[in-house]
């Protein structure tokens, strides 16, 4: 046969196919054409990033779409993350009169 | 410590992963699923906690906006215990509620609450004998995560900013190369050498990760890991108890 008949296989889908398919996916709706704009950049913008956390690992771990590919780096920290207190050390008080006092 | 360990594996132990929607109460949900894993271990009785409890009842009352896991355990020291999740059920929503401590049959309960020291080793050890305990990391990751086992530097995944609470419940190392390639995974370049790794259950629902848990380097810090080692003890009757992971 000639290569022009050949099957292509599978080809790599749009962006905004793995966006919709990401919405059906996780049951998302955006309220305006604005809004769903710009949750395609973060998408987008989220896909390159686990592409790259997948090239820097140094272990088996794959990166991809998730529930969160939607979601800025700072939306996911301030919906699934502590809060209170995120990323320091809880202040631990000194015992007034402690022998610590003073000292560097 | 044995070369592997996974109380999933024990029926009875492990409780159903959780979903904590809209409410950062990852430290509640830890902290509830170390009491389950530890009552389960102790009592050879499975039982769920209440979560809601934990939120409603805490000093601040305003759980869905975060907290760490010993604010769950002063919770249950104060009041005596903890009722089921049946009776007492996980809302999900960022609003207060008023505590229903005193109106549940308490299921569970706790003696104290003790930190481990930060090194993995010790962290393994307790593990594999005591039962699952709670950890804190920067996950930072996580928001991508699909499967496999994450090792990253300490510059990708800073280990000094921990934010998400989460439940160890196992070790073990990788398959080798080829046993991989074998699994079907991605195929970019893999370790030739196993990679030993903690196995964590999160709360985020079972569609998220390798069903609801994924997987962490051991052996280098990964993610903050040793950073807040922290379990509840249920009895202090027998001191010298210890019991066996399954492999």
């Amino acid at each position: 046969r000639s290569l022009k008949n050949q099957d292509p296989g599978p080809q790599p889908l749009e962006l905004k196919q793995v966006f919709v398919l990401f919405q059906i996916q996780y049951n998302r709706s955006y309220s305006n054409p604005e809004e769903y704009a710009r949750r395609l950049d973060i998408f987008a913008h989220n896909l390159a990033q686990a592409q790259q956390l997948e090239e820097e690992d140094l272990g088996t771990a794959e990166f991809g779409v998730t529930p969160f590919s939607d979601l800025t780096e700072e939306e996911f920290g301030q919906f699934y993350g502590h809060q209170r207190m995120a990323g320091e050390a809880p202040s631990v008080g000194r015992k007034v009169g402690s022998e610590e006092w003073g000292e560097p | 410590v044995p070369p592997t360990c996974d109380w999933r594996k024990l029926p009875g132990i492990i409780s159903p992963i959780k979903q904590q929607g809209n409410c950062s109460c990852c430290w509640a949900m830890a902290a509830a699923g170390n009491i389950e894993a530890l009552w389960g271990i102790r009592y050879h009785q499975p039982v769920e906690v209440s979560v809601q409890e934990l939120l409603d009842c805490g000093r601040c009352g305003d759980g869905c906006k975060g907290g760490f896991t010993w604010d769950a355990f002063i919770t249950v020291l104060n009041n005596s215990g903890l009722a089921s999740a049946k009776d007492y059920p996980f809302l999900g929503n960022t609003k207060p509620h008023r505590c229903l401590a005193k109106k549940y049959k308490k299921v569970a309960w706790i003696q104290d609450f003790i930190m481990l020291q930060g090194n993995e080793q010790a962290i393994a050890w307790y593990l594999a004998t005591k039962g699952p305990i709670t950890v804190t990391i920067n996950m930072k990751l996580l928001q991508h995560y699909q499967r496999g086992v994450i090792q990253a530097m300490h510059t990708t995944c800073d280990p000094q900013r921990v934010d998400h609470s989460v439940l160890l419940v196992g070790f073990g190392k990788s398959k080798s190369v080829a046993g991989r390639q074998a699994e079907g995974g991605s195929s970019r370049p893999r370790p030739h050498h196993p990679i030993p790794y903690w196995i964590l259950k999160n709360s985020w629902g079972a569609e998220w990760g390798e069903e609801g848990y994924f997987r962490l380097h051991r052996g280098n810090n990964t993610c903050g890991i040793t950073k807040y080692p922290v379990t509840a003890r249920v009895d202090l009757r027998v001191k010298k108890r210890l019991v066996s992971c399954p492999p």
